[in-house]
């Protein structure tokens, strides 16, 4: 489903560059599970972004699903992103001006769903993550790990195939992050969703069938996770 | 130092009202260490505000160095905010147009402090947090883990004599997360700054003296952490 090849990424920042990923290169197959860790600002969120279509490599080959990532137009890209990848973000990148709802139903929106299913979809999302009493709360009327919450309902209403989860369980308790990845592991299990999980958290990711572990923009272990 | 009696605070949203905090009542002596832990949307960031003096309760007194906190000016609070409290926010709050280097010299800035002593302060507080090699990068530029260190050192660069964390390690990997804390510790012991730290991660909670525990906008629990 997905291949990385040779993957770099620079940003180039006057006379110095910083190098966020140095050939980064892995697979994974349609229904895997796998978490991704490392040190803060070895590159995992570069490489989230670049797996969740929204950042393209300085240099490097992406393919999804047999098609090379880079060679798609714009509007290829945009729709398969809305259709097929559920993306929730370290920051999460919450509308501010929008409630909950609104927040929710966005990738809904853009998919052109009518507004009867959305609001059946967004309720549902919305009681999944425990927010159904928050429902009419914008962003800044919300606790810390509630506005989390939102980016994952958000990232889950349009059913995606694929599910990019940058650290969600950073702002939750010991209870409310566990109900999450339990829920994670129920979609990857039962519905075939590829699951892909950057956590600092070392409990959360002996979750996942695999583990990749980036240090300085360079894979430095690739493996399955031992049973515990 | 601290005194809270019969704390509460309302958001009143149309014909609703969200009651963030319902009577809370609990008092901390000079040099303490103490974190605060409980459910996600239970009230603890709404209390930090609280003791931060960013936020007035809807009732209730807050004494601190026992002057009634509700009866001081604009003026004279905010000074003691700039003075004496270093406060690391859930989400940050780093101005996007400055650098590094700015946004923790800020705290300086208002407090009027030369610009030779503050570029040495802000030196060395970057240096504590392991962002040296990121001095000039503007919040975009940086991972999320950096920015919370941004954040972390702003807090310390004005040598506070209380130091409020609110979720201070969501964001790091094990490694960094554990020397901010042992940082904080030293602090304490060593310097005497009194320490409040909000956590969700219950080995963080073990490493202070005492532990509070916030539920549904009450204390549940005040008791000294027992020794693991
Ligand atoms: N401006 C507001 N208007 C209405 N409700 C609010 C507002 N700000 C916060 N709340 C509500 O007050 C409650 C307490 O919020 P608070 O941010 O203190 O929680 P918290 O304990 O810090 O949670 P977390 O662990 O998720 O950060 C939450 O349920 C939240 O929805
Ligand atoms: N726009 C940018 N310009 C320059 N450097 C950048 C930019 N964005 C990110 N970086 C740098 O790239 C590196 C990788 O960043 P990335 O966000 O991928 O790290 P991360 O592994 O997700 O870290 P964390 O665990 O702290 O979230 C970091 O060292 C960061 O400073
Ligand atoms: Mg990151
Ligand atoms: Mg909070």
């Amino acid at each position: 489903l997905i291949e990385m090849q040779d993957i770099r990424r620079e940003y180039h920042m006057g006379d110095q560059t910083v190098h966020a990923l140095r050939g980064v290169e892995f697979s994974v197959e349609r229904g895997e599970s796998l978490s991704i860790v490392g040190p803060s600002g070895s590159g995992k969120s570069t490489l989230m972004n670049m797996l969740g279509c929204l950042d393209t490599p300085t240099s490097g080959a992406y393919r999804l699903n047999g098609v090379d990532v880079g060679s798609l137009s714009k509007n290829a890209l945009a729709e398969f992103r809305n259709r097929q990848i559920g993306f929730i973000f370290q920051s999460f990148h919450l509308l501010p001006r929008f409630n909950v709802m609104e927040n929710v139903g966005l990738p809904m929106l853009y998919a052109g769903v009518s507004a009867v299913k959305r609001k059946e979809a967004v309720e549902e999302a919305i009681r999944l993550v425990g927010l159904s009493d928050r429902a009419k709360h914008k962003p800044n009327e919300l606790s810390g790990g509630q506005r989390q919450r939102v980016a994952i309902a958000r990232a889950l209403v349009n059913k995606p195939s694929i599910l990019l989860a940058d650290e969600p369980t950073g702002n939750l308790d010991q209870k409310v992050g566990w109900e999450i990845i339990h829920l994670f592991q129920r979609l990857n299990e039962e519905q075939g969703v590829t699951l892909i999980v950057v956590t600092h958290d070392m409990e959360v990711a002996k979750t996942t069938r695999r583990r990749i572990e980036i240090v300085d923009g360079l894979i430095r272990r690739d493996a399955v996770n031992e049973r515990a």
